[in-house]
């Protein structure tokens, strides 16, 4: 996808 | 967050104390898979990286410090504790790291969501964190008597991966933007090993009987 993957889980 | 997830990570953290505890209480790793604790080494470093560039909270921050040493202080204990040491079942623990880690390697490479060097190692740890746990079942089948410490460290680890699937599914649901397939297959299929074990340690709870995995 053209959205940044947020990385917030552990 | 949601319930799931802190569930998730607290089950992850106690499964850590349980392996520190049976090391620091009873001065034995014995039935515990070096291989697997050194991948998993290996997964918190790639993964958490981002330590250094991206902030996402003080919860998280604190999480990923102390998984990564914790992990870098039972590796500590089991090459170089001078009495811990010598109850490493090093010749049952023969998994190789090769092939673990090349197979994850090769595939961060191809499938990831950006390519850019910090994204590939965050998949790679995504893939290898899935597979990490196999040189520690194999020596639990290896293993007659598999002690409760053990059983339960590797329970607790089943656990926390499974209540990361409910909390994506929870997250799927309440959050739009919320699509990360890459993350959920592996994760899928990291709990799909522990499918086994579970079906053994919940006979073995139900019949008050040592966990015995059949080879």
């Amino acid at each position: 996808g053209g959205k940044k993957e947020e990385h917030d889980e552990l | 967050m949601n319930l799931f997830r802190l569930a998730g990570d607290m089950s992850h953290l106690l499964s850590v104390c349980v392996l520190l505890l049976k090391i620091r209480a009873t001065k034995s790793c014995r039935g515990i898979s070096l291989k697997t604790q050194e991948l998993y080494a290996l997964v918190f470093v790639t993964r958490y990286l981002d330590l250094f560039y991206s902030y996402i909270s003080l919860y998280n921050s604190i999480m990923k410090v102390t998984f990564i040493a914790t992990a870098v202080s039972i590796i500590r204990y089991m090459r170089f504790d001078k009495v811990v040491k010598q109850t490493y079942d090093k010749e049952q623990d023969t998994f190789r790291y090769a092939f673990l880690v090349a197979p994850c390697l090769v595939l961060a490479l191809v499938l990831n969501h950006r390519f850019t060097f910090t994204e590939v190692l965050w998949t790679f740890s995504i893939y290898l964190e899935a597979v990490a746990i196999l040189p520690q079942l194999v020596l639990m089948q290896r293993t007659q008597n598999i002690d409760n410490l053990t059983a339960n460290y590797v329970a607790l680890l089943g656990a926390y991966r499974g209540l990361y699937i409910v909390n994506w599914i929870y997250r799927y649901f309440t959050e739009p933007h919320y699509r990360q397939w890459l993350v959920w297959i592996s994760g899928v299929v990291q709990t799909a090993l522990y499918a086994d074990f579970f079906y053994f340690y919940t006979k073995a709870w139900k019949h008050n009987t040592r966990l015995q995995l059949p080879a």
